[in-house]
């Protein structure tokens, strides 16, 4: 499968663009994490394109995006329990 | 509010529209 090009992200509708952009960083990402990959995959989605694309290109930032993504759910997990038990 | 929260993050899912989109400003 060739690389996402910055070319290619422009000649595609924005919706399209994150489309395309998830469809790359799910299966990195289920590698990592298989029970939280639709959500780790959903939150990177939220950060700009051209960054995503960094990331595409450099295992260890998207790494350590990853990481921080797992720590941001885990929280709102934790959060989200309390609030359900309050 | 707790409604919105909880459909945080948008989930992807391979083969299926993302979700998250219209949140994001252009």
């Amino acid at each position: 499968q060739e690389p996402l090009t910055a070319s290619m992200l422009a000649a595609a509708p924005p919706q399209e663009q994150k489309q395309m952009l998830g469809e790359r960083l799910y299966p990195l990402i289920h590698s990592l994490h298989p029970s939280m990959a639709g959500k780790i995959t959903g939150m990177l989605l939220e950060i700009d394109n051209s960054e995503l694309l960094l990331m595409l290109e450099s295992p260890e930032s998207l790494h350590s995006k990853i990481e921080e993504a797992v720590a941001v759910l885990q929280v709102h997990q934790i959060s989200e329990a309390s609030h359900k038990s309050n | 509010n707790g409604s919105s929260s909880v459909n945080w993050p948008p989930e992807f899912r391979p083969g299926e529209p993302w979700k998250g989109y219209p949140n994001i400003d252009p």
